[in-house]
């Protein structure tokens, strides 16, 4: 509901998102240069965004040595 | 190499998914894979099941993470076959693992590798073309914002929390870059797809690249 508590809360990571937006487009110099915006994701907090769709671990891998090696 | 390969030009690469709000990128990554692979070996393309993974595959975390190199070496060590999507769907939380018989059908690992290739995104190229799509994992914190492009700046390559699938290269441009599927659904960046620019390592891209062997 408009003005509830978590409409304000969104709100407000909207208008955060706006300006990540315009942050990282400031980089996008070239043509085919990445874009960024709004999409479904915009009213989430980053740390809710990560806690929701970043949860791969790190895997250290071996450095691929040219070698043809399987497993 | 060739100037440009795409997987998806051979019909080998299954519809982007969505994994809703579940962390299962990481099962995305190698069930993606293996379903490439099955199709290049000349079988039917045919999507298998992700939940499989994600409720059995007891080094992993199930929705709360993983890594697509655990999740593999779970899959040779036991020899699982993963069965058809439709007979384990996906349901987005983690679940209690359903058993099928050794008879059942299915589709098993043989054999995987794992490679950091940073520093050789050439190789890496090499790798896509010679064992199909490859599951490789990112750091994608600037991804929430993505819209389309190619990703060149503000992408690290120390910190991955990740899992997406690599399924071409485009190098006949002005930038050259990785095509990567990713698991957000099709209405999230190029039609479910992220450019990521060849070299430097971009979103880490290089570092952890598992290829498979069925």
């Amino acid at each position: 509901e408009v003005n509830s508590e978590e409409f304000n809360r969104r709100h407000l990571y909207f208008q955060n998102a706006t300006k990540r937006h315009a942050y990282l487009n400031s980089f996008s110099t070239v043509p085919q240069s990445a874009e960024y915006g709004v999409n479904q994701f915009s009213d989430l907090s980053q740390k809710e965004f990560r806690e929701l769709y970043l949860r791969a671990n790190t895997d250290r891998a071996l450095l691929f040595s040219g070698l043809k090696t399987e497993g | 190499l060739p100037a440009k390969f795409d997987w998806r030009d051979k019909a080998v690469v299954a519809p982007v998914q969505n994994q809703h709000a579940c962390g299962s990128c990481w099962a995305f990554s190698v069930v993606g894979a293996m379903q490439s692979v099955h199709a290049i070996g000349g079988s039917q393309l045919a999507q298998l099941s992700v939940q499989q993974v994600l409720d059995c595959s007891f080094q992993n975390e199930g929705c709360n993470g993983g890594s697509p190199c655990r999740a593999l070496n779970w899959l040779k060590q036991t020899r699982v076959k993963l069965v058809p999507q439709s007979e384990y769907p996906y349901k987005a939380k983690t679940g209690i693992c359903h058993f099928f018989s050794q008879s059942h059908g299915g589709v098993a690992v043989k054999n995987f590798t794992a490679h950091d290739f940073s520093g050789q995104e050439e190789a890496m190229m090499g790798q896509l073309v010679e064992r199909g799509p490859l599951a490789a994992i990112v750091d994608a914190v600037s991804w929430q914002d993505y819209l389309g492009g190619i990703i060149q700046h503000h992408c690290s390559s120390q910190w991955s929390n990740h899992a997406v699938l690599v399924v071409g290269y485009n190098t006949a441009g002005d930038i050259p870059y990785w095509i990567v599927q990713n698991s957000w659904g099709t209405t999230w960046g190029n039609e479910g797809y992220v450019y990521i620019k060849i070299g430097g390592n971009v979103c880490g891209i290089a570092d952890s690249v598992a290829a498979v062997f069925l």
